[in-house]
């Protein structure tokens, strides 16, 4: 049940590993292969024995803390701990690099081209709208031109007909 | 048998978990084999210490070989097991994602989905410049309709202000007054008609 | 082939936030 931290776990695994294979190498085993030096000094092997037991496990533990010190194993363990325990709602099979980077990439990009696209969206909407209104204005621009242009043409024909008249006018003045 | 890269643990770790198993188990093996050195050189120097020994350096140097190599086995035995946990347990990236991945898990983007994110995007962008050419066009037209309005209302100023002109005369509409005056000029002409007539009667006279 | 594996887990690892950098300067340099 309880998730075991995965330094921990190391530690239990090399501990198990130094403890087996002692198990292995036991005193019995050193005295059948060294057996002439053991009749000669009994004790001198019993003492070189535990002596190479100590020194074997003391290097090997000393290594595996250089390499947990060298490659920062134990933070970046915890670090890893962490990400499990977070993903640990995962039920489908979790994504991996698909070994195509471009398409890899997608998702990484996708949320800022999703943003970029709104963004887009938001600018023409409102250019639209901007146009919509220069638009209408333009058409209430055309027809109060035309207005004008009526008025003016009004006020010109009036000008027209009265200088007809000042000429019919003249005509009738000038007649002997 | 196909050799499992294990890329994502390195993505995470740096480094293989391979690499770092091959790294401890040869570290191991020096230790194992520098600590035998050293047993081999502890007793050949108690032996030196006994007079008439019968035991041989090579002797002792073949019961070094012969421990040695049932350590050895135990060892890659050992080793074995150890390494198989370390993949299997520790050095091992279960069923999550990276945090640098964690874009995948929201956003999974298929090729084609993608293609058409960015064609939708190139067509916003050809439709924003088309809206903003519209823009400039809309807005060169209102700054001619203005240029027009304004010519137009002159002359329709122009209109008023000769209008003006003979009310200012006391005149109130241009048209009246000239009606009135062709009525004046007329009555004037006749006027003038009958002076003559008069004056033309009385010299006969 | 190790050294193959840590170089291409290694850029699998930076080169996103790399181009992603890019791609969001790109991105506002349109706007803009």
């Amino acid at each position: 049940g309880a998730t075991v931290s995965r330094v921990k776990l190391l530690d239990t695994i090399v501990d198990t590993f130094l403890q087996k294979l002692v198990a292995a190498g036991s005193y019995q085993r050193f005295t059948d292969c060294y057996k002439h030096f053991y009749r000669l000094q009994p004790e001198m092997t019993q003492r070189i024995y535990d002596k190479f037991i100590t020194q074997l496990q003391t290097s090997i533990r000393e290594e595996v803390s250089e390499i947990k010190e060298e490659g920062n194993l134990e933070a970046v363990l915890n670090a890893l701990d962490k990400i499990v325990e977070e993903g640990k709602a995962q039920k489908e099979p979790a994504w991996r690099p698909s070994g195509i980077p471009e398409m890899d990439l997608h998702s990484t990009i996708a949320p800022y081209f999703l943003q970029q696209r709104d963004t887009l969206q938001r600018c023409v909407q409102k250019q639209e709208a901007e146009n919509r209104q220069l638009a209408d204005a333009i058409l209430a621009g055309r027809k109060q031109v035309e207005e004008l242009q009526l008025q003016i043409q009004a006020r010109q024909e009036a000008w027209q007909a009265l200088h007809r008249e000042q000429r019919e006018l003249l005509a009738v003045l000038r007649e002997p | 048998m196909s050799v499992d890269p294990m890329t994502y643990e390195a993505q995470f770790f740096g480094f293989t978990p391979q690499m770092c198993m091959l790294r401890i188990c040869i570290a191991f093996q020096d230790y194992l084999f520098e600590v035998m050195q050293a047993v081999e050189w502890v007793i050949l120097k108690n032996l030196d210490g006994i007079p008439d020994c019968e035991i041989s350096p090579v002797q002792i140097h073949r019961c070094t070989e012969k421990f040695l190599s049932f350590m050895k086995g135990c060892f890659d035995n050992l080793f074995g097991k150890m390494e198989q946990l370390f993949l299997q347990l520790i050095l091992c990236i279960p069923n999550i994602l990276l945090p640098e991945d964690k874009y995948k898990e929201i956003h999974p983007y298929s090729e084609e989905e993608f293609q058409h994110l960015q064609k939708e995007i190139d067509q916003l962008q050809e439709k924003y410049k088309t809206e903003l050419y519209t823009k400039q066009t809309l807005l060169a037209e209102l700054e001619e309709q203005k240029i027009v309005q304004a010519k137009l209302k002159q002359t329709l100023a122009l209109f008023a202000e000769l209008q003006n002109v003979g009310r200012d005369h006391g005149t109130s509409d241009f048209r009246e007054s000239l009606v009135s005056l062709v009525q004046n000029s007329r009555k004037l002409y006749n006027i003038t008609d009958d002076v003559e007539k008069e004056s033309k009667r009385l010299k006969i006279s | 082939f190790d050294e193959i594996i840590v170089d291409i887990a290694t850029k699998r690892k930076q080169y996103p936030r790399k181009i992603l950098e890019c791609v969001i300067k790109t991105i506002k340099a349109k706007q803009e």
